[in-house]
């Protein structure tokens, strides 16, 4: 089963 | 101050409904090229982007930033309270601690003022690069709203395949499995841009989610990369636009 990756893996924070 | 008219508040209801089951608070933020929010759900799997340049506004005046800490709860009891061909005033001062609706009816016979009270949110904010997707696919709202409904009763992951054939939507559960396909149609209905074939796969309670956003436009865009997160967008009105990002599934 795929799992769900969290956004801020991809976004950093500003 | 801040002072943004805009001539009907159907469009501030469809606004406030596409962001409200995605998040409770954020803050607006108001400029003199206007206004913009920005924030994740809870589970910080999505984040919803609102722009709105100043000509979705019959009348925009904002003479100094304003943040505006917004309870979405209680802007949608305000706004449901209005018809929506009424009018609606925003106004707020420099350091504002509320926000002022001003309603009023089409023959201006009728007039509501409702003032909010504004929080004072401490919210991080992202910043998303520029990103060149591999799979651009444009198509009307409703039809990916009907897709994103459908797939959600096989499962609750939802497998996007997009090559230069088309678009496949599939669900794969207990019931058994659904396979959505659209091609590119000539007469330009559903557009196709492909750099890159991709497979990816995302949670479809959200993607559901975004579709809340279907009444804005009678267009939607998707947007896929590699190990990057799906773009679903939905322009308002030539001058603005609700951006979804959904991080990917990716194999445990």
């Amino acid at each position: 089963t795929p799992i769900q990756n969290d956004l801020t893996e991809y976004f950093s924070l500003v | 101050m801040l002072e943004a008219r805009l001539g009907e508040t159907q469009l501030l209801k469809k606004i406030v409904d596409a962001l409200k089951e995605i998040i409770s608070l954020s803050t607006l933020d108001c400029s003199e090229t206007g206004m913009q929010l920005q924030s994740m759900d809870n589970s910080h799997v999505s984040l919803v982007s609102l722009s709105l340049q100043t000509g979705c506004f019959e009348k925009y005046r904002c003479d100094r930033n304003v943040s505006l800490g917004l309870d979405l709860k209680s802007l949608s009891k305000v706004v449901k309270s209005a018809s929506g061909d009424d009018s609606v005033t925003l106004s707020a001062a420099d350091k504002a601690d509320k926000l002022l609706l001003s309603f009023e009816s089409d023959n201006k016979s009728r007039t509501a003022d409702y003032e909010l009270k504004l929080l004072n949110l401490d919210q991080d904010h992202l910043g998303i690069p520029d990103t060149n997707y591999a799979c651009t696919v444009q198509m009307p709202s409703s039809e990916f709203a009907r897709i994103c409904r459908d797939m959600s009763m096989f499962s609750e992951t939802v497998v996007i395949s997009c090559t230069k054939q088309g678009i496949k939507f599939s669900a794969n559960g207990d019931l058994g499995s659904a396979n959505i396909k659209l091609a590119e149609t000539s007469k330009g209905d559903i557009t196709i841009d492909v750099e890159e074939p991709i497979t990816q796969s995302f949670a479809g309670r959200y993607l559901n989610t975004f579709t809340r956003a279907t009444p804005l436009s009678d267009r939607v865009k998707i947007c896929l990369a590699p190990e990057v997160p799906l773009l679903v967008e939905y322009s308002i009105e030539d001058y603005g636009y609700i951006r979804y990002y959904l991080a990917p599934k990716v194999d445990d």
